[in-house]
């Protein structure tokens, strides 16, 4: 309840109508989008139960590492009935046209097979919350402090999920196995996502927004 | 942590 309650808002992309259509306003228009979200992210990740209690520099270097992987999940949620497209905003869905125009063909491939399978299993909100804090409390950063404390939030994540399954998906007793087994891909998904924006910073051509410039320099 | 100033001071905002 805490995490469905813990949900950002929505966010609209606003693509700026001033610019023509281009393989940089796309990306200009992305990267915004996922500055804004960051914020957000950040305040939403206070909200989960346990975390403000981890020091401020285990905060820190679970953001650093997760950030990108929470922004996938929210869009690969928000894209669940929208077959082959990506929907980054209500006002920003991608097609696969769109995406390769952008640059992004190999990433919007990416993101719609993990899509795919979370439609195939019919993920719920409510898994989606928690499977997002999952990602978040496991994101295997090299430098936590109080491994024992993050741990702790891992557990308590995890006992969450399976109390959720254990009531609601009586039927398929292996459900939460196969909701963890779907972070590999939402990892390798991430980091395809951070090596491609990473290369785009250094052609130096997209403007970008100082959150989203400091997470990306993070995973460099 | 000082190339981290934006994170770190939104994590530290009370909202």
């Amino acid at each position: 309840t805490l995490l469905l309650g813990a949900e950002p808002e929505k966010v609209c992309a606003m693509p700026d109508p001033a610019l023509p259509d281009s393989d940089i306003k796309s990306l200009t228009t992305l990267c915004d989008l996922a500055d804004r979200e960051l914020v957000l992210n950040i305040s939403w990740a206070k909200h989960i139960p346990g975390f403000s209690s981890l020091c401020l520099s285990d905060q820190m270097s679970l953001l650093q590492s997760a950030w990108m992987e929470i922004l996938i999940l929210r869009v690969a949620f928000r894209s669940l009935l929208c077959e082959d497209k990506l929907v980054f905003a209500e006002d920003y869905i991608m097609d696969a046209e769109q995406a390769k125009s952008a640059g992004l063909l190999e990433l919007h491939k990416a993101i719609l097979q993990l899509v795919r399978r979370y439609r195939s299993m019919r993920l719920e909100r409510e898994e989606f919350v928690t499977l997002k804090a999952i990602a978040l409390a496991n994101s295997d950063s090299m430098h936590i402090e109080d491994v024992e404390a993050v741990q702790g939030l891992q557990d308590s994540l995890h006992e969450a999920l399976l109390d959720y399954e254990c009531v609601h998906h009586r039927e398929d007793p292996r459900r939460t196995g196969k909701l963890i087994m779907t972070l590999p891909l939402l990892r390798q998904t991430s980091a395809k996502a951070v090596r491609h924006f990473c290369s785009i910073k250094q052609d130096g051509r997209v403007p970008m927004h100082k959150l989203f410039l400091e997470l990306l320099e993070a995973n460099v | 942590k000082e190339k981290h100033k934006i994170l770190h001071r939104l994590l530290q905002n009370s909202s």
